[in-house]
């Protein structure tokens, strides 16, 4: 089973 | 005060296109280096990063830094109504709640104006360090739409692996899978018909291809797409734009648990 990341677990908030 | 011109209106045009199916509202910003948008997805899944440099407008005046709260699918409403090959003038004053599109046919017998309310967007702005790719695909635009299209008829996600025989993408659903790769090929009529896999390190993530399906759309923009990858990083999948910048699809993978 796969999980979808979200882009907010690879960036940060600036 | 803001008042940006460019020559190549159609590019505006097919910007919007390309961004309207994917974000809702975003913020434009001006400043001295150029009009950018960043914005997420609603599921905070894909971002998309424009960027339209000072230099590709034949005026561009931005006396502070501004940022345009808009609605993208009333945008390009309003830019639908430019002809492709028309002059587009952005204009808003400093504490505007409208902004102005401004058309002008190529030889001057036809100005239009439309004032467009701006709305007040909260948005997340996120910082995108640079990162060191371990494989780095450039190969056709209409190729990579026709892929994303074709294999989303059979399955949701497309996993993409790069290896030194190439670029493959595969697939699989209910009734059955398919896998397409392509191969490093720079012996083309053109450049813009080249296949070009630089790869440090063997790749292979998946996508789903709802949102690469989405990117495609601008397609028109550019003969040539670029698809940078790394292990548990989003993909960017990236379009020029002209000589005068660029857009930029971030995809977060999916990843086994």
């Amino acid at each position: 089973k796969r999980h979808q990341k979200l882009i907010t677990e690879f960036f940060n908030h600036s | 005060m803001l008042e940006l011109r460019l020559v190549q209106g159609g590019l505006l045009k097919k910007v919007l296109d390309s961004l309207k199916d994917l974000v809702n509202d975003a913020n434009f910003d001006c400043s001295a280096t150029g009009f950018s948008l960043q914005a997420m997805d609603s599921s905070h899944v894909a971002l998309v990063a424009l960027l339209l440099r000072s230099e590709g407008f034949e005026h561009y005046r931005c006396d502070r830094n501004l940022s345009l709260g808009m609605n993208l699918s009333n945008m390009a409403k309003m830019l639908k109504c430019a002809g492709n090959d028309d002059i587009v003038t952005i204009k808003a004053d400093d504490a505007a709640d409208s902004v102005t599109f401004m058309f002008e046919s190529p030889n001057q017998d036809k100005i239009a104006d439309f004032d467009m309310k701006l709305m007040d967007i909260d948005s997340e702005h996120l910082g995108i360090p640079e990162a060191e790719f371990q494989a780095i695909v450039r190969m056709p635009s209409a190729e990579f739409a026709r892929i994303c299209k074709d294999l989303s008829t059979i399955g949701d996600t497309v996993v993409i692996s790069v290896t030194k025989e190439g670029v493959k993408f595969s697939t699989r659903g209910d009734i059955g899978t398919a896998n397409i790769v392509c191969r490093h090929n720079t012996s083309v009529d053109k450049p813009e018909e080249a296949t070009i896999i630089e790869m440090e390190e063997t790749v292979s993530l998946t996508f789903a291809l709802r949102y690469m399906n989405s990117f495609t759309k601008a397609t028109p923009l550019a003969n040539q797409v670029t698809i940078s990858l790394s292990s548990d990083l989003p993909v960017v999948v990236e379009y020029k734009v002209a000589e005068m910048g660029h857009i930029r699809f971030y995809l977060a993978p999916k990843i086994e648990e």
